[in-house]
């Protein structure tokens, strides 16, 4: 039965029907002083998070670096049983954010933070 | 729309490692306002912003073409200052600094002393130096020597530059084991200044000993933490994501292979 999933990816992957409303990496930004840091944090003024929104596909494609664990609970989901959850959107890749901040004893801190922007979105 | 949540709204989530660690370096909210602001202000304030547009843009994203080989420089001023008498025309500060590092998660990988060697100010130009001193005896473990300002061999044009910065690499001084060993991680600096911006004698406008004295050298030290650290500093693995975390960057995910 999954098989017949696979066999039915070509056409799958021509319809864009449902395209719009698929699992992407949309902007957002917010500022520091939206999050009530805006005392501590010089630079920058706002963040870009990013974030990632929509459904996953019923046949997860490549394109989304699902891992074999998410390709398979999809097929459980589709095939077998509807209360295992299908895989959600999150994201993949991330990419770091410098911030210029003052620690509690006045000291001038440059510090990186890793992971904090999304760069890329999966179904997993 | 999301009001504003301030760190202290976090503090009842211990869990997560970034709000602790937020919680660990943020000032309170409640002093009076502007307080923060004018902690960080002057020299420092304008070096280590000049620094950070070097190496990010504007939304706090590391340029392409400029990576610092460390995740964290830690600007440091000094917690105390004692005015020097008797140095000839030299105004003579000893400064002492606190390092602060914690060697279980952070790993020092340079340090620098900056101070500006030429000053401009509304009193006229100043001509400074700084020397490293040894932690006991207060003697210059550095090879400078408070002589005379050698006023006749500058220029004006040099003068003219403002914020010429000097950046003395202390790093031979500052190894882990040094300070460890002395059970101290306090540095002392010897900080010195002279009036060279008119002709050699005349006598400055007053208050320039507290324009220059607001200028003291300060410390930047490169740091890396890592991430074992923030896991050791949290208390251990508790949840089970540290595991999940050390796997991912054991193995990155670039290097999958294709299925």
């Amino acid at each position: 039965q999954a098989g017949n999933l696979a066999l039915d990816l070509p056409s799958y992957l021509r319809t864009n029907s449902i395209k719009k409303r698929e699992c992407s990496l949309h902007p957002f930004r917010v500022s520091f002083q939206q999050l009530g840091w805006d005392h501590w944090i010089i630079a920058p003024h706002s963040y870009q998070p990013q974030y990632c929104k929509g459904n996953c596909p019923r046949i997860l494609h490549f394109g989304y670096h699902s891992p074999n664990h998410a390709i398979i609970q999809n097929f459980i989901n589709e095939l077998v049983d509807k209360s295992v959850p299908p895989p959600s959107c999150v994201p993949y890749e991330y990419s770091p954010i410098s911030i210029l901040m003052m620690e509690q004893n006045g000291t001038i801190l440059y510090k990186v933070y890793e992971d904090m922007i999304a760069k890329s979105c999966t179904c997993r | 729309q999301v009001g504003p949540a301030s760190v202290g709204a976090l503090s009842g989530a211990p869990s997560l490692p970034l709000i602790q660690v937020l919680l660990g370096k943020a000032p309170p909210k409640t002093r009076p306002q502007g307080r923060n602001r004018r902690i960080a202000r002057g020299q420092p304030l304008r070096y280590m912003l000049n620094l950070y547009r070097s190496v990010a843009d504007r939304h706090g994203r590391p340029r392409r073409n400029r990576k610092l080989a460390t995740n964290t420089i830690r600007l440091v001023k000094p917690f105390a200052k004692a005015r020097q008498p008797g140095a000839g025309p030299w105004l003579v500060w000893n400064l002492d600094y606190r390092l602060e590092i914690q060697p279980q998660v952070e790993h020092l990988v340079r340090a620098t002393l900056v101070y500006s060697q030429t000053l401009s100010l509304a009193q006229g130009e100043f001509l400074c130096t700084a020397e490293l001193l040894s932690s006991k005896d207060a003697i210059p473990r550095t090879t400078l020597s408070l002589t005379s300002p050698r006023v006749g061999k500058r220029n004006a044009t040099a003068f003219s530059t403002k914020d010429s910065w000097v950046e003395m690499d202390l790093s031979t001084y500052l190894q882990p084991w040094v300070w460890a060993a002395q059970n101290s991680q306090v540095l002392h600096v010897r900080h010195a200044c002279a009036y060279v911006g008119q002709p050699w004698g005349s006598i400055p406008d007053p208050g320039w000993e507290d324009a220059v004295s607001l200028n003291d050298p300060f410390l930047l030290l490169y740091l890396n933490d890592t991430l074992g650290g923030l896991w050791t500093r949290l208390g251990g693995l508790g949840s089970g994501e540290a595991p999940f975390e050390e796997k991912r960057l054991r193995r990155p995910v670039q290097t999958r292979q294709a299925r």
